[in-house]
C-alpha cells in the first residue's frame, strides 16, 4: 500500500531517531 | 524495525563557487527511505538560516536531478515562496521543514506522483523555497498540490503564490517570470 505519513507522525519521530 | 517511506529520497547540497561551473558546486549529501533515517540526517545537517550565502539544499525522489534538464524536470515547473530578508529568522527553517515533511510524508492525495522534489534558495536578497512538479500541464495536479502546500505552510489567504514553468525560468529571468497558476 501507499506510505503516507502526516506532519504530527512524522514530528513525533524527530528525537527517537536522534536518541537511537 | 524503521518505519518506510514511500519513496527514497536524496538530498544535494550547493555551494556556490564563482570560479566554477553550476554543476561541479552541486553534491549529493545521501539517500534516505526511512522516517528515521531522514530525522537522523535532519538533526546532523545545518538548518537553513545558517548556511551561507548562495546555497541551497534540495530534497528530490531518487533517480531525478535537481536541474531543470533532468527528463522528469524539463516539462514542469515551481511552486515558489519568496521570502522577505525578515522571515529567515522567523520562518524560513519552519517553512523548509513544513516542506520536507510534505514530500516525504506524500502530502499531495492523488497527485504525488507529479512532486519531483523541493529547493531552498538561501540568498541575501531573500530566501526562496519551491516545490518542483513534473508536468505544467497537469493541471489538476499542480493547482492541488499548490493549495495544499500554502496550507501546510499556513499562508493566510491575502498572500498569493505562483506556479512558474522552468522553461520560462531557465529564459527569462527575476521578475520577467510570468506565473502559469496562483493559488
Amino acid at each position: 500500500g501507499k506510505k503516507r505519513y502526516d506532519r504530527e507522525f512524522l514530528l513525533g519521530f524527530q528525537f527517537i531517531a536522534a536518541s537511537t | 524495525m524503521k518505519h518506510p517511506l514511500q519513496n527514497r529520497w536524496t538530498l544535494w547540497f550547493y555551494k556556490n563557487d564563482k570560479t566554477k561551473p553550476w554543476q561541479a558546486n552541486l553534491r549529493l549529501v545521501t539517500k534516505f527511505d526511512t522516517v528515521e533515517d531522514f530525522w537522523a540526517l535532519y538533526n546532523h545537517i545545518q538548518l537553513a538560516s545558517r548556511l551561507m550565502s548562495g546555497c541551497d539544499y534540495s530534497l528530490f525522489k531518487d533517480g531525478i536531478e535537481p536541474m531543470w534538464e533532468d527528463n522528469r524536470n524539463k516539462c514542469g515547473g515551481r511552486w515558489l515562496i519568496t521570502l522577505s530578508k525578515q522571515q529567515r529568522m522567523l520562518e524560513l527553517d519552519q517553512f523548509w521543514l513544513e516542506t520536507l515533511l510534505c514530500l516525504i510524508g506524500e502530502a499531495f492525495d492523488d497527485y504525488n506522483n507529479d512532486v519531483c522534489g523541493a529547493v531552498i534558495n538561501v540568498r541575501a536578497k531573500g530566501d526562496k523555497i519551491a516545490i518542483w512538479t513534473r508536468d505544467t500541464e497537469n493541471q489538476k495536479a499542480v493547482l492541488h498540490i499548490g493549495k495544499t502546500y500554502k496550507e501546510r505552510l499556513g499562508l493566510p489567504m491575502r498572500i498569493v503564490i505562483g506556479y512558474q514553468a522552468h522553461a520560462d525560468t531557465a529564459t527569462k529571468s527575476g521578475f520577467g517570470v510570468k506565473n502559469k497558476f496562483v493559488v
